[in-house]
């Protein structure tokens, strides 16, 4: 059965969907089925891995509020062993349809349960809040993978997606675990990088992958062409750290 | 009578927190009072102005729900001629709560109306969203300011909340102007700035600012130590860009 991981931090731009595309293709890569449920309305995920915008028929809208099958909305990707339910505009407005919906928290995590999950790894790209859409990834994750981008402010906003988490798991999702933190665009040349880096790890140890993401301008040019950068640029900076990062993923899943 | 601007785009982590924060000093140092309204739950501009999160009050929260007045909600700044009404985690759950709210578009517009606005300025920093919260902002505003990262994906949702501006101004907020846009972390080393710098002038002409601000260690520094980095470092080029924003907004306004 499918190890569902939501990609999954508040804050803005701190590298959720580059590092859901980007770990997806590694880890299908070396031969896992993998889909990518794209969360965000700003569909950067099904972009990034070259869907046109009106090529999208249903996605995770109708998942949601469709009672559509995941297997009949997932799309093959240009990647071999790696699909994508995308995203559309109108996600947008899902937030507030949420609210009043029944059994909001758990409309996702019902929709995976109805579906054929045939896959190894299901990695959902969540939108920058801790609104409904966030939430209802939780309820339906075995665990959550968060990107943390080595800047201040994105520290900031740590402590709060961990309360939301434990409180997740909690009220709704015993299961839930921490998979890990992973730090993205690390620039060595600056200190403000060292500096997040290390007090992360003070605060949170062994969930953080011995794995750093280096700022790569290549990282940043992969989307225009819409290709994960693996497969634009397989031996940039970039590119070698998210395959690095599959390989550590896939050891801590065996010691489970 | 205070001129209300929202810094806005649901694309995380493009530089709304830090164009707030500095644009706001910038014409707090040439002389007009300024308001800087703290709209995104993160509460990353009350950091940004040394506002330590103990030290919260009432905030933009109590605006929108408690009808406390702005002028008993604003707090002063190490920054003379700039107050801040903070954010408090409180402010998470407000875009649930405002779905069945009365007036859901029009609080913060009618929380502004009822308040004693005796600044030039009022600039409100929004959260990666086009949700409620932004909604209100966007309703309560005279213009918009749009932040836009010299990156791909940031240049994709753009035609999503210009769409979003016009339907605002159409059905809630007939005065609503797009102020302009201002390009951020432009990186001179690398062709995708360029490219999307060129790419939104095309789009946008006259509406992007003369003033490009470089991508600066110094800018994403200052934070951390609870300052604007017009004061943290003066002379670097993240400050002089803000410095050359605000007098070009000044002009801009001059001519309205
Ligand atoms: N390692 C990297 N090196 C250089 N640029 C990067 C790197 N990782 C991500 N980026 C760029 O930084 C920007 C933000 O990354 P991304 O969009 O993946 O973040 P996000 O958390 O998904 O954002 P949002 O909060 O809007 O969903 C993008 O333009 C992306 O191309
Ligand atoms: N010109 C710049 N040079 C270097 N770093 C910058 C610059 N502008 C912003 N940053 C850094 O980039 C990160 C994102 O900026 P910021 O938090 O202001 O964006 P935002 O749009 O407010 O994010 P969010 O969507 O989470 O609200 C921050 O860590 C900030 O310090
Ligand atoms: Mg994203
Ligand atoms: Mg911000």
């Amino acid at each position: 059965r499918a190890r569902v991981i939501s990609v999954a931090n508040q804050k803005g731009g701190v590298g959720k969907t580059t590092t859901t595309v980007n770990l997806a293709t590694a880890l299908a890569a070396v031969g896992k089925r993998v889909l990518i449920m794209d969360l965000d309305p700003q569909g950067n995920a099904s972009t990034g891995l070259g869907i046109e915008r009106n090529n999208r028929g249903v996605g995770t809208y109708d998942v949601i509020f469709a009672e559509v099958k995941v297997e009949d909305a997932a799309v093959e990707t240009t990647v071999p062993n790696l699909w994508v339910v995308t995203s559309s505009q109108d996600l947008s407005g899902a937030e507030i349809e949420l609210v009043n919906a029944e059994q909001r928290e758990y409309r996702l995590r019902m929709a995976l349960a109805h579906s054929a999950l045939n896959y190894d790894y299901v990695l959902i790209d969540c939108p920058p809040a801790l609104g409904l859409l966030t939430l209802n990834a939780l309820v339906a994750s075995d665990a959550v993978m968060v990107p943390l981008q080595c800047e201040f402010y994105a520290l900031e906003g740590l402590s709060h997606l961990i309360r939301t988490i434990e409180r997740v798991k909690r009220a709704f999702n015993p299961g839930l675990d921490i998979h890990g933190v992973v730090l993205t665009m690390f620039d060595k040349r600056n200190n403000l990088s060292d500096m997040v880096a290390a007090d992360v790890r003070g605060f949170f140890g062994e969930k953080v992958y011995d794995t750093v993401i280096p700022r790569n301008v290549k990282v940043s040019e992969a989307p225009s062409h819409g290709k994960p950068v693996l497969i634009y640029d397989m031996r940039c900076p970039g590119s070698q750290a998210y395959i690095h990062l599959a390989s550590e993923v896939l050891k801590r899943e065996k010691k489970r």
